[in-house]
């Protein structure tokens, strides 16, 4: 159920997918699973479509958590935002409403060759796990590896550094998998948000430039009132930006990718926290994080349909 | 322990390197020691005013933080232990089963 399964400790890549099982089978008037693809070392690539099913044309937010798989705070998230939207349906006007006019795709694990990994390996692997034919390294950064200025400034062309772009763009089969879906379903996914950590940031395109775009006025204040939104839960402070400038130039980003081929909103979080623990974010503060991130969420999703075009 | 006790002696360790100059002697030491990058995402990121701090192994840490005091760069150490950070921060006996 429900309220059986702990949302504020972090859970094993089998212990998601069962969850996820479970509520495909109890809560099928929201959620339906399905897979979008297999993965380097042949695990299923699972995605949560949380929202009232519709006969009727409804837009999308696109939702992935665990790109680097070392960031567990962000799977933790994606778990506990569907826990709240189905929690909450009945008695939370807000969420009532974003479930009725929206789909979420929910993709609570990205890379889950390497959070596997790093739950039995090393805690602080960040690539996929795909080997590579002419060097003992494994591994691409998913972050880079995006038909997007690919391998540009802030990635790697060696196999061994942890910011590899690949052998070529969508090289990572979850790579490619994402971007086949996203690519089929661009003309009703209206946001894309991405999980990552750490920095306490609330970021949007560009990472691969520093240029300011067209739709910056309502990206930008959507960006404001969810960072607003989030220190008024703990008073956490988040800053806000381009990712270029906020954080640092990257090439080959999905967040860059989905803007550029069409979803008009696209934003990268990056969770608490700013260096006191890292991606050693302890469980107990699972719940004030997510909760505020939550806030932050549903903020930007209210702002896009009422003010956004 | 988690992980067979493999970061025991681990460091975190943070600098904002001041100049281009210190980014690029930065750059060259974390190449040499092998550090674990935690941010930015690459080393070819470290440049002037950037915020990085890198996981050191136990029995590199002391050559970086000799080379930084010699080099005059300001650093401050984030985690003095990751192996008792990461065993304080879960639920030990719970999260060990699930393992």
């Amino acid at each position: 159920s429900l309220s059986g399964y702990n949302y504020e400790v972090y859970h094993s890549l089998e212990e998601i997918q069962n969850w996820m099982h479970h509520l495909n089978k109890t809560h099928s008037g929201l959620i339906h699973m399905f897979s979008i693809g297999k993965s380097y070392e042949g695990r299923s690539l699972y995605v949560l479509k949380l929202g009232r099913r519709s006969r009727s044309y409804k837009r999308a937010v696109w939702m992935d958590c665990g790109i680097h798989a070392r960031e567990w705070i962000g799977p933790a998230f994606c778990q506990w935002f569907v826990k709240e939207a189905l929690l909450t349906y009945r008695s939370d006007p807000t969420m009532r409403k974003m479930l009725n006019h929206l789909y979420f795709y929910i993709m609570p694990v990205f890379n889950v060759d390497g959070y596997h990994f790093s739950w039995t390996n090393d805690r602080f692997w960040r690539k996929t796990r795909s080997r590579n034919s002419r060097f003992r390294c494994r591994g691409v950064d998913a972050n880079r590896n995006w038909r997007v200025k690919w391998c540009d400034e802030g990635a790697s062309m060696h196999p061994c550094d942890d910011t590899y772009c690949g052998p070529f763009p969508e090289s990572e089969p979850e790579v490619k998998a994402v971007a086949n879906f996203l690519r089929k379903h661009r003309k009703h996914i209206t946001a894309y948000l991405s999980f990552h950590a750490y920095a306490q940031m609330l970021l949007y395109p560009y990472s691969y430039k520093y240029a300011t775009i067209p739709n910056f006025s309502c990206v930008e204040s959507a960006a404001y009132k969810a960072v607003n939104a989030l220190r008024s839960v703990h008073g956490v402070q988040y800053r806000y930006g381009p990712a270029s400038s906020t954080l640092y130039v990257s090439s080959g980003s999905s967040m860059d990718w989905a803007y550029k081929n069409g979803i008009p909103y696209t934003f990268a979080f990056e969770l608490r926290d700013t260096g006191h623990f890292g991606f050693l974010l302890p469980e107990t503060l699972i719940k004030p994080t997510c909760t505020e991130t939550m806030l932050a969420v549903k903020n930007i999703t209210m702002h896009l349909l009422k003010k956004c075009p | 322990h988690l992980y067979g006790n493999r970061y025991a002696g681990d460091k975190v360790i943070r600098f904002i390197p001041n100049t281009e100059e210190e980014a690029f002697v930065l750059k060259k030491i974390c190449h040499q020691l092998k550090v674990d990058l935690w941010q930015p995402g690459g080393v070819s990121q470290i440049s002037q005013g950037t915020v990085t701090d890198v996981h050191v192994p136990h029995n590199g840490s002391r050559t970086l933080l000799t080379f930084l005091e010699e080099a005059n760069i300001q650093y401050k150490i984030l985690i003095e232990d990751l192996q008792k950070v990461l065993e304080k921060g879960s639920s030990l006996p719970a999260w060990r089963s699930r393992r």
